[in-house]
């Protein structure tokens, strides 16, 4: 049997129009906003408190409605990946 | 080949004579071959200025031997959200994995703690990710940590080895590798080495991690101190080197920095090499700061050599490479890597093309091969995605499958290089199959793109399979990476069918055509030097400090490039211009009557003369002949290449020629014939050769050959003596007969056929039967089968055709018989 995906309350968000923006789409859909994801222009790093922690459903809710927002091109609910040291 | 005795360097970490992957020059060392690294330091080249970082689960920052080089700006804790990567303590100890990583990297030499990294001036930071969910952000900012101030990221982690996995990085870790590509390190590039997979005892295949599939990581295996595949290796053909790593319980160990500011041997796995191979490629940026990521991957592949690294599967591809699916290329090289960074021009830029796409479903037949094939001419008609020389080869398919674990997949490039882009993997029972998975391989490197590429996909099932189920290749595209021109000369003279590595060398011209390389020495100005007069300038100053290997003529100035004349001996040309110096460097000697230093012969390293014979060693990609003392590039017949040395050294008297040791003979003198490897004394007829008294001894008095004494072991009869059961006998027996075979050269007695005392000719012309049996023509019937009736009566049957009757068949049995 494969090992149930894991979820985490954490997003990874395309947003255009800049880290004001993002911020306004993070607020506006109950999320903070992280800040930018590395060197990766336009991907945020989106947290939210009230997504079970660690989940083995993907998250339903609000998520549709950041979705459905204009400036949000993508978006990207965390999956814990299993990563082992050699 | 490192002379221990007057080069070895001291360091007094105590651990650093017990770092036996630094000292495989040394006579009692057990691992055969050098990754050279202390010739690397010989050279100046400690990793300074370069910064180097590893993602893992922390650093320990103030452990002594990582202290002084540690770099806080190299440094981040992701999983803490803090600039602080010290790992997270436990009971267990359980985040020592990356303090360990770093200490190979760059610990401090010579500061009596513990052991030297590879790059010991090198900058060391930590990037603490582990620790924590691993998720694709995680990943994506670590390996996005300050690309322009970090050159190289180590990663000895991945997916699961369990054999069953497959994974890799997400979209925004893939984006990441590329940014950092790109824009690393001021567009240079950044580096990334990872450590390839260690499921190798659960037979896992590592290309089913994208991490070490990815053309922008360099995966790095590993090898034991004895040069043997690891319990833990995984192959595959994404594999660029291999260092030296832990291996069976009486092998070798590799001793790092460990957590607690204590100092380990247990540090095992693939883990061990990538920091190495990060090391080593901090020494050659040191050599060379320009190298752009593509231009260390080829130095790579240029340097890193089989040496006695033991596969079953080297073969020299089609532009000249060695490589396998354990070891990649083979093992690093650090002083070659700096050799060629010193003098490294860049790589022309990177074309992609997209080569062949095909969109058809087809069956994989159960217990077949579907075979596939395409014909490309690699984007010649765009200018700006041509490719010549490859690079690396990506095969991006989707196949649906009942049990994954069930396929096997190749891909043969027009050159007839076969790369395994994946093998079966028994413990894999996903009915997932792949979707736009991209297998990528490196064993075409150099190869001319143009031309047909086949791809095979084999469904070997390992257990009871319902036959109804077959897998479907959906879909497969070929993406071929390289550049329109040759990256460097030597590829264009290399471009040929690759082979499988040969044990035994193509035979050469005695002596001196191997000898002597033909190739045109660069011509030295020997103009002798002479100071330019100061007549007419007054005003020259000569009351200055002149550099101390000036001579008693004084100088012009305080450098050594300012003398008049030298204490000890001055190098270089009118040309080029000279200068005093103390000890004459590489390639060249002392010539201490005229006090100059003058050029050794080409290929020598170091020299006592001018000549070709008087060379003391040899410089990289030579052999040393002790008894002419010269260096060859190729050893003269009765001579052999010994790898780990670069020796000539002398084959078996018997033998013309040898590959690897003495007794392994290819080719015998004359006089001499090869069995099983050996050249065994041609023995005069009459005799033959006993192996164990080492002499021709006689046979028995009936052989004219033989392969023994006894009188059973007769190849070949004397005169008028046949072979009857194995025995030379003067005359065939009672129910034999004297027959010749066509294509054998010996007569030997036949059998006669059956109750039958006497033939002749052949077994079914019997002349005399048995007792109780009658010839009748000329066949033997027992008397009591065959009667005949009265004679004349017999005789009217016969004219009458009546012998067609079976009564009368009965009747008259012999006449009938005898009418046919």
């Amino acid at each position: 049997l494969r090992s149930p995906t894991v979820y985490t309350n954490h997003w990874a968000v395309e947003v255009l129009g800049g880290p004001a923006e993002a911020d306004r789409v993070a607020s506006a859909h109950g999320y903070l906003n992280l800040g930018q994801i590395g060197n990766l222009e336009n991907y945020y790093h989106f947290y939210h408190s009230k997504t079970f922690k660690r989940s083995t459903f993907s998250s339903r809710g609000t998520h549709t409605f950041l979705r459905m927002d204009p400036k949000v091109k993508w978006l990207q609910q965390q999956e814990v990946k299993r990563r082992v040291k050699r | 080949h490192v002379r221990s005795d007057a080069h070895s360097i001291y360091f007094n970490d105590p651990i650093w004579s017990n770092m036996w992957y630094m000292h495989c020059g040394d006579k009692h060392s057990r691992c055969r071959s050098e990754m050279n690294v202390p010739a690397a330091w010989k050279r100046g080249y400690t990793g300074k200025n370069v910064v180097v970082t590893i993602l893992d689960d922390g650093i320990e920052r103030n452990h002594p031997d990582l202290a002084a080089n540690y770099d806080a700006y190299a440094s981040y804790d992701v999983n803490g959200n803090d600039y602080d990567p010290s790992p997270r303590y436990d009971a267990s100890n359980e985040n020592k994995h990356g303090t360990r990583c770093a200490g190979e990297v760059a610990a401090s030499a010579n500061n009596s703690y513990c052991i030297v990294g590879i790059a010991y001036n090198a900058k060391i930071g930590g990037i603490r990710m582990l620790d924590g969910d691993v998720t694709d952000v995680v990943e994506a900012k670590s390996l996005g940590i300050r690309p322009n101030y970090i050159d190289i990221y180590s990663a000895s982690w991945g997916p699961d080895d369990d054999g069953k996995t497959v994974d890799g990085p997400g979209r925004l870790a893939k984006q990441a590798f590329e940014y950092g590509i790109k824009k690393g390190r001021q567009g240079l590039g950044s580096i990334f080495v990872w450590a390839s997979g260690n499921g190798g005892r659960e037979g896992d295949y590592c290309s089913c991690d994208g991490y070490t599939n990815s053309i922008y990581t360099i995966s790095v295996s590993s090898t034991t101190e004895n040069g043997y595949k690891p319990w833990y290796l995984e192959e595959c053909a994404s594999t660029l080197a291999t260092t030296y790593s832990s291996g069976a319980f009486y092998e070798g160990k590799i001793v790092t920095t460990d957590l607690r500011q204590r100092c380990t041997d247990g540090h095992t796995g693939t883990s061990v090499s990538a920091p190495m191979v990060a090391g080593i490629i901090a020494l050659a940026l040191e050599a060379n700061n320009q190298l752009t990521w593509r231009d260390v991957q080829h130095l790579l592949v240029k340097t890193s050599r089989p040496a006695h690294l033991k596969a079953s599967d080297w073969k020299v591809n089609g532009a000249g490479h060695k490589v396998s699916h354990l070891y990649g290329f083979g093992l690093v090289d650090a002083e070659g890597i700096v050799v060629e960074a010193k003098k490294w021009k860049a790589v022309p830029s990177q074309h992609m093309c997209v080569a062949a796409s095909d969109k058809r479903p087809r069956i994989i037949p159960i217990e077949q091969t579907l075979r596939t094939t395409a014909l490309t001419n690699a984007c010649a008609d765009h200018f700006d995605q041509r490719v010549v020389f490859l690079e690396h080869v990506v095969v991006r398919i989707s196949i649906s499958h009942p049990r994954r674990g069930d396929l096997q997949i190749h891909l043969i490039s027009p050159s007839g290089t076969k790369s395994q882009l994946l093998a079966r993997r028994l413990l894999d029972h996903s009915n997932d199959g792949f979707t736009n998975w991209e297998f990528m391989t490196v064993h075409c490197w150099g190869e001319k793109a143009e031309g047909e590429w086949t791809l095979e996909v084999h469904d070997i099932p390992s257990q009871v399979r319902n036959p109804e189920k077959q897998g479907k290749l959906k879909e497969w595209s070929l993406i071929l990476y390289g550049t329109a021109e040759h990256p460097y000369n030597t590829f264009s003279s290399h471009q040929s069918r690759s082979r499988m590595l040969e044990i035994s060398t193509p035979e050469l011209e005695p002596s001196k055509a191997a000898l002597f390389h033909k190739q045109v020495e660069a011509t030295e100005d020997e103009e002798d030097y002479s100071a330019p007069s100061i007549q007419g300038s007054p005003n020259i100053l000569q009351t200055s400090v002149c550099h101390p290997e000036c001579g008693d003529k004084g100088c012009d100035g305080p450098k050594a490039d300012q003398c008049l004349n030298c204490i000890h001996y001055s190098l270089g040309s009118i040309k080029t211009g000279r200068k005093c110096v103390n000890i004459c460097p590489l390639g060249y000697f002392g010539d201490s009557i005229s006090k100059r230093c003058r050029r050794c012969s080409r290929g020598c390293e170091t020299c006592i003369g001018r000549s070709q014979n008087q060379c003391l060693s040899c410089r990289r990609g030579f052999y040393y002949h002790q008894e002419l003392n010269t260096c060859v590039t190729l050893c003269p017949a009765g001579f052999y290449e010994d790898e780990s040395q670069k020796y000539c050294f002398k084959c078996h008297p018997n033998c013309k020629k040898c590959v690897d040791e003495p007794e392994k003979c290819t080719i015998c003198k004359e006089g001499f014939s090869l069995a099983g490897g050996s050249c065994i004394l041609d023995c005069a007829p009459g005799t033959y050769f006993n192996s164990e008294l080492i002499k021709c001894e006689k046979c028995h008095s009936t052989c004219q050959t033989c392969v023994g004494p006894g009188k059973e072991e007769c190849i070949y009869c004397v005169n008028n003596f046949k072979i009857h059961e194995k025995k030379c006998v003067p005359g065939c027996n009672e129910g034999f007969y004297f027959a010749k075979v066509p294509g054998f050269l010996q007569k030997v007695c036949a059998r006669c056929e059956e109750n039958c005392l006497h033939c002749e000719g052949s077994s079914k012309n019997c002349v005399k039967c048995k007792a109780g049996f009658m010839l009748v023509g000329n066949t033997c019937i027992a008397n009591d089968t065959c009667s005949n009736a009265a004679e004349m009566f017999c005789e009217m049957v016969k004219s009458n055709n009546l012998c067609e009757r079976k009564l009368f068949t009965q009747l008259c049995c012999r006449t009938c018989l005898l009418a046919g």
